[in-house]
């Protein structure tokens, strides 16, 4: 059965190692050697989070949300950003019909990456607060499994906590563009990983030839708001090799009340 | 129900921005923040069908009908907001993250904010040194008419105000700044819940990119005339 257009979030199945302790490269990951969650140091990972999270759910570093426990993670600081450079891995599987694209997408990572799905080679640039797509669609398995492997590596500029602590530690995150909480605030201590990691959704976008990019929804009144307009802008990427003939479509709707469905 | 359908041919391989003639509505059920009336929200749907293909995308998103304005009292220096024309008694509180291992979940959005709709506030600070919030945040921010004041990632602590005093100029790549802002401005700017974009706490931006933040938000002269005529424009992107 060939994928409808839509989304569909990859949050199940995903495993996570230590880059330290990964010898194969990501090409071999994701063709000949994939990895099995039986098999250490690969472990359940948790996505979307931080690489502390995932520590955290299998219990190889205490809540550091408990009593003194954060002290008793090691500091990134101190630790280097090897060690908290990590890799992450899962599978999926999709059928695509002719004519059809699908887009690979992340909605955040702090900080950069780099993604392979079988074999195939892509890096994610620097940043917390971008979204990341790529079209996939020439790299896939349209029939069987697919192998994504994502190397995650912390913020460039962690920073060092001063013994005093204080806002924001010795302020050095202030130089990338990341959440600044993370050396530590005087209401929180420092996050140790500071929250390296793929910290939002990722999903697999399944489209025909033209794909709605970021539609802006601005709306105006006039006469006392009595009058009022809806604009709509949309950005269409037209993926074929063809022209393509649309027909483009808008519909609003008054959202259902209660326990009353539309008809 | 409000329906349109428009006829356009794209380029092969081509990015292209469009805008639809404008959508009327008389009397449309507006968009308040809490204790100043309902939420009213609309679902609008995008669909685009390809000749010879069928339907080759659709996007949806509930979108509510409010105007927001808001300016600095010369009396108090503190700043007035409206909605809808009327003035509101802003009644907030901060917000940092849910959970500082970022394991963000609907559940826990919604269970925190209805919590401060519960508290009787009608508008959630985020705060500089956090995260730009999730689309999850804003969609019950707009459930429970939550207004946003959302930061952008400077401080005065680490941003030139601190002790020690520390990256003057903010970040080492403002090109990389501005890319994530305006990222992040497409990514929530379809929330009505979204009061107020915000360089940074305490401590105004480096004058490049607080230029160019003012710059790529201010409302388009598009918007701002009166329409009795359906214009509709396509321009290339690239």
């Amino acid at each position: 059965m060939a994928e409808a257009i839509g989304k569909r979030v990859l949050d199940k199945g995903w495993l996570a190692a230590r880059s330290t302790e990964v010898d194969l490269t990501g090409v071999e990951l994701t063709t000949t050697t994939p990895p099995s969650s039986d098999h250490s140091p690969w472990i359940e990972a948790l996505i979307p989070g931080t690489v502390l999270a995932t520590l955290v759910k299998n219990k190889l570093v205490p809540d550091p949300f408990y009593g003194l426990e954060n002290e008793s993670i090691i500091d990134i600081a101190d630790s280097g950003r090897e060690h908290y450079t990590f890799w992450f891995f899962t599978t999926f599987e999709c059928n695509l019909s002719t004519n059809s694209y699908v887009e690979l997408n992340f909605r955040a990572i702090n900080y950069s990456a780099e993604v392979y799905l079988n074999g195939h080679k892509e890096v994610l640039p620097k940043g917390m607060f971008r979204r990341h797509s790529i079209d996939v669609t020439e790299f896939l398995n349209s029939s069987g499994e697919n192998m994504l492997a994502v190397l995650v590596y912390p913020p460039d500029h962690p920073g060092t906590i001063p013994p005093e602590g204080g806002q924001g530690g010795d302020h050095e995150i202030g130089k990338d563009v990341a959440a600044q909480y993370v050396e530590g605030w005087d209401w929180m201590a420092p996050i140790r990983d500071r929250n390296t990691g793929i910290w939002d959704e990722v999903s697999l976008s399944f489209t025909g030839p033209v794909k709605i990019v970021d539609p802006h929804l601005v709306s105006s009144f006039f006469d006392d708001y009595k009058r009022a307009y809806l604009h709509t802008t949309v950005e269409l990427v037209n993926k074929g090799d063809l022209v393509a003939d649309c027909t483009l479509n808008i519909q609003v709707g008054t959202e259902p009340e209660g326990d009353l469905i539309l008809v | 129900e409000h329906l349109q359908t428009q006829k356009l041919s794209i380029p092969a391989g081509s990015h292209v921005q469009y805008t639809l003639p404008e959508l009327f509505f008389y009397k449309p059920n507006l968009w308040w923040p809490n204790g100043m009336g309902k939420q009213s929200l609309y679902n609008v749907e995008i669909t685009v069908d390809v000749e010879d293909h069928g339907e080759s995308d659709s996007w949806s998103e509930h979108f509510g009908f409010r105007k927001i304005e808001s300016d600095i009292d010369t009396t108090t220096g503190g700043r007035l907001f409206k909605v809808n024309g009327e003035p509101i008694f802003i009644r907030g509180g901060n917000w940092i993250l849910s959970d500082g291992l970022l394991r963000l979940s609907k559940k826990r959005y919604k269970t925190d904010i209805k919590f401060h709709a519960d508290m009787n506030f009608n508008m959630i600070r985020c705060w500089g040194g956090g995260l730009a919030e999730r689309p999850e945040f804003y969609h019950y921010c707009d459930i429970y008419g939550l207004l946003v004041w959302q930061e952008f990632w400077i401080t005065g602590d680490v941003d030139g105000r601190g002790v020690p005093v520390s990256n003057p100029d903010g970040p080492l790549d403002h090109d990389l700044f501005l890319l994530c802002a305006r990222d992040t401005v497409k990514l929530l700017r379809n929330h009505p819940s979204l009061a107020l974009w915000v360089g940074g706490n305490e401590q105004v931006p480096p004058d490049d990119i607080n230029t160019a933040l003012k710059n790529d938000l201010q409302l388009h002269p598009y918007f701002e005339t009166n329409f009795e005529s359906n214009k509709n424009f396509k321009k290339e992107i690239s």
